[in-house]
């Protein structure tokens, strides 16, 4: 086989030959570090701050954002059951997709503190489920968490990123 | 839900969903 | 004979693959765990910059938290276009560094560039179906969309690339040994108005080449035609990255200074090469193009992925 790799087209032999043609601009022009800074994934975001602080906050931002919770139970105050209306210009009748079937518009969201250490805190992010917007369950009760195979992750991501923001904001 | 610190006022959210029989870590970069 | 033999065998061989691509789905070339970094359309260009380069990836879907639609791929096309309406329009300078994904488009009408046919494909289609339509798309890749079965809403499953699917082929048929025959009498090779350019080219007139030919990389040559580098569209990203855009007097040798060190080099080959090995190639390196040279050096031509894919798809 002639298949070959071009030897002036190495970036260091064509930074030499640059250099040595004397191009004014060669010496001023540092490579592209390309740092594959690898990014650190947290579950959930961290806090440091005093819990109720922190159950503070996420009630306020979910006001803020136009979100609805269930009233905690008394034995549970470090989880938040969020209902949410998601709702996007995705057309004029927007509970109806192209195939006419009603497209759900509340996502429901559960959202847990945790302590990991001492004064190191987690929030927790789960999604759980849809809601049409009058109030039966979506055909999801009878879709076994199994069989659910094609789940579109944008709705939640985008929420969670709002929630987060807010949060970050208002800090 | 998976988060990365916030740099250069991007936030970035992940979440590993299973597609029928493989596994996609959703990542989605937004402005803060 | 001999000859005769190694047609004979070369046409079993892309039939054989050609069942294969019918018989497999674009879902069965996806990886078992793999990620797919999306872009939300109100992150701003230059943003999105640092989000390809620090992941090192060339391309990513754009989502529309507006309307909770996919909103196309963000591909190299779009780095050019910035640069060509910056290059036309330099008093703009604030405009273009505020810019958002979401402006891209009027950009795009504002220097009447050709938009990106965005071709897309269902997962469960067969892999022969997704291949045809990137080739009639011209685009280099293709994104998967499926529907969440209870909010009807997309998902973009992934992004195929011509790279990808030759990748697949590679890795799972085992005829493509049997693709003995020289690329030279396979018009296969693309020879005729390859635009090229000199190390002393400014750079702007090498990236018009580029939209003009709508091709992804230009040839650089010597006096006597010999190939010494070449400059692709991916290299945009890392003028802009510099801020070297305001700069654009700058030759496209010394524009090609920006080229982070872990660049492969380019890859050349001669009429003589057979599609068995560079299909091995492929399956080891990620390559995207071949340069035919002669035995000087000089350029005769370039063989692209898109060359290679449509050739295995409708040639023979």
């Amino acid at each position: 086989s002639t298949l070959s790799i071009l030897p002036t087209s190495l970036p260091q032999i064509h930074r030499a030959n640059m250099l040595a043609q004397g191009f004014p601009a060669a010496s001023k022009i540092s490579p592209l570090v390309n740092k594959k800074s690898k990014t650190r994934w947290h579950f959930g975001i961290r806090s440091h701050s005093y819990p109720l602080d922190v159950m503070g906050e996420i009630y306020i931002a979910l006001k803020n954002l136009g979100a609805e919770w269930a009233k905690p139970s008394e034995e549970d105050l470090w989880t938040i059951r969020v209902r949410w209306r998601y709702d996007v210009l995705e057309n004029s009748n927007a509970f109806n997709s192209e195939d006419g079937k009603k497209i759900p518009d509340l996502m429901k969201m559960v959202i847990q503190l945790f302590q990991i250490e001492t004064n190191n805190y987690l929030v927790d992010f789960k999604f759980d489920g849809w809601e049409s917007n009058y109030g039966d369950m979506t055909k999801r009760s009878n879709i076994s968490e199994d069989e659910m195979s094609t789940f579109s992750a944008y709705p939640f991501l985008h929420l969670t990123a709002k929630l987060i923001m807010e949060l970050a904001v208002n800090s | 839900l998976a988060t990365s610190s916030i740099k250069h006022n991007t936030l970035c959210v992940a979440s590993i969903v299973r597609y029928r029989q493989k596994y996609v870590t959703q990542i989605l970069y937004a402005p803060l | 004979e001999n000859r005769e033999k190694l047609h004979v065998e070369q046409k079993l061989a892309i039939e054989s693959i050609r069942k294969f691509l019918d018989s497999k789905t674009s879902y069965d070339v996806l990886p078992v765990s793999y990620r797919l970094i999306v872009l939300d359309t109100s992150l701003m260009v230059k943003k999105s910059l640092n989000v390809l380069l620090q992941n090192n990836i060339v391309s990513a879907p754009l989502w529309d938290s507006k309307t909770s639609k996919f909103a196309g791929l963000l591909t190299s096309s779009d780095f050019i276009n910035v640069i060509q309406y910056y290059f036309s329009n330099p008093d703009k300078f604030e405009l273009v560094d505020k810019l958002q994904l979401s402006g891209l488009k009027d950009i795009e009408k504002a220097i009447g560039a050709e938009p990106l046919d965005m071709a897309s494909i269902h997962p469960s289609k067969p892999l022969f179906e997704a291949c045809l339509k990137m080739l009639n798309s011209k685009s280099r890749r293709i994104p998967l969309i499926d529907k969440d079965e209870e909010t009807h809403r997309e998902i973009v499953v992934s992004v195929l690339t011509q790279y990808r699917i030759l990748k697949f082929v590679a890795l799972n048929c085992r005829e493509t040994h049997f693709l003995k025959r020289p690329i030279g009498e396979l018009n296969i090779i693309s020879e005729q108005n390859v635009k090229k350019c000199r190390m002393t080219t400014p750079v702007i007139d090498v990236i018009q080449l580029l939209t003009q030919g709508g091709v992804s990389s230009i040839p650089i040559v010597d006096e006597e035609g010999v190939l010494i580098n070449i400059y692709e569209a991916i290299d945009v990203l890392g003028l802009i990255k510099g801020g070297i855009y305001n700069d654009l007097s700058l030759s496209v040798g010394e524009a090609l200074m920006r080229r982070s060190d872990d660049f492969e080099g380019v890859y050349t080959c001669t009429r003589n090469d057979k599609l068995s090995t560079i299909m091995d190639n492929i399956r080891k390196s990620r390559i995207h193009r071949f340069f035919v040279v002669d035995e000087n050096g000089r350029l005769v031509g370039v063989m692209t992925l898109s060359d290679i894919l449509k050739y295995i798809l409708l040639g023979e």
